[in-house]
């Protein structure tokens, strides 16, 4: 099973066509795996892309130097799938 | 395992052997409503039920409607499970869809990529395609939302099997797509095509290939706002609206763009909720909400296609 372990979802809402071309760039390094859950589509639009742990800092790193702020929607990915299997588990006992 | 579908908890994700086990209750509870037709066998060979709702009549005018063809997007098979008993208790209390069922059949497919889905529960939660294998490449599966005939290969979708958008070696090459290809010629009657997805909240008409409006623009993008308004009403979810490629980006060869060039006028995409906060992870206590405002809008556009036939 793969896991997801320090595995985080950032969230960025461009607010320019040079910060959307940005995001655009990281689309295209496929060595980072990178999964854009929201792939970007417009300015003001999210853009949430799941970083695997060893990628975290290069993307940050990318994100900051450009300026692009963003959120982390999801801190810790395994931890909200462990809490998901458990909820199951609950609810399947039940 | 549950006793009936009474006692089945919709507020909870489920395996596919769970799914399918509900599917087998709701038919031996329902035999003169509700029947389970298998349209074909996926890549690895696990059945394609779809779930058929009718009061009878031939080859009546149908609705449509998936959920799960990304497998990762749990919340819209398990909206599909509360849609099949939510069907089975208007019927019985003969109030919300049942007008529908007096001239229209139903058709749900709940598990639209069973392999995709199995692999969810057993490796790889965040898997989204179907799991054939590509010739040349280490990489496995086709997003099952860019294999359909229209606009097949275009930008708005990858020609490398490494990537969540490959469009696949051709159209049709996956049989969960192939199966409802084949489906929807062979009735040749279906009004109303929806295939449900999540998430960001939106829904979507066609075309998501070019930016040429289709003919019914104003029609589909009139409905839309009813449907949202439905939706929105019960919780204050906001959605927007609008064309595949001019509300979110350019999509070839995306599902309901085929529906609607084999002429079902009303063919929708939904992106059902995440509340901002969970992404494809969005917890069971949100299926039942998220299901229950869905379902408004459902019915909106199945009103719709009943009182407009063509």
């Amino acid at each position: 099973t793969e896991t997801f372990v320090g595995h985080q979802v950032l969230r960025v809402v461009p607010t320019s066509h040079e910060e959307l071309q940005r995001l655009q760039e990281l689309q295209g390094l496929e060595h980072l795996k990178l999964d854009f859950w929201l792939a970007p589509r417009g300015l003001g639009s999210p853009v949430d892309i799941r970083v695997p742990f060893p990628s975290l800092q290069a993307v940050k790193a990318h994100l900051e130097a450009n300026g692009v702020s963003y959120s982390i929607m999801i801190e810790d990915v395994q931890e909200l799938l462990d809490e998901e299997q458990r909820e199951m588990m609950r609810s399947s006992r039940r | 395992l549950p006793l009936s579908t009474s006692t089945f908890n919709y507020e909870a994700y489920h395996t596919l052997d769970e799914i399918y086990a509900f599917m087998d209750m709701l038919v031996a509870e329902n035999p003169n409503l509700v029947s389970k037709l298998e349209i074909g066998r996926s890549t690895e060979n696990r059945p394609l039920y779809v779930l058929k709702f009718s009061t009878g009549g031939s080859n009546r005018p149908a609705v449509w409607i998936d959920t799960g063809i990304h497998s990762r997007e749990w919340v819209t098979q398990a909206s599909g499970v509360w849609f099949a008993k939510k069907i089975v208790e208007d019927h019985a209390n003969k109030e919300g869809v049942a007008s529908i069922l007096d001239t229209m059949d139903i058709f749900l497919e709940i598990v639209t990529n069973p392999d995709g889905f199995a692999y969810t529960h057993s490796t790889n939660r965040m898997w989204r395609k179907t799991r054939s294998k590509n010739s040349g490449s280490i990489c496995v599966g086709v997003d099952p939302n860019r294999n359909w005939d229209a606009g097949f290969g275009g930008s708005g979708a990858s020609g490398n099997p490494c990537t969540e958008t490959y469009h696949g070696p051709y159209p049709n090459s996956e049989p969960e797509v192939k199966s409802i290809v084949d489906f929807v010629k062979a009735h040749g009657n279906i009004k109303a095509f929806v295939s449900i997805h999540s998430y960001s909240q939106l829904l979507l008409y066609p075309y998501g290939y070019t930016t040429t409006p289709v003919p019914d623009q104003q029609e589909l993008h009139e409905l839309s706002a009813k449907a949202v308004a439905a939706l929105s009403s019960l919780y204050g979810t906001n959605y927007e609206y609008g064309s595949i490629i001019t509300t979110i980006y350019k999509a070839s060869g995306a599902t309901v763009d085929w529906t609607y060039n084999q002429g079902i006028k009303y063919s929708f995409t939904f992106e059902l909720r995440d509340t901002g906060r969970y992404g494809f992870l969005l917890p069971a206590t949100q299926i039942v909400p998220t299901a229950e405002e869905t379902w408004l809008a459902l019915k909106v556009i199945m009103e719709h296609a009943r009182d407009n036939m063509y």
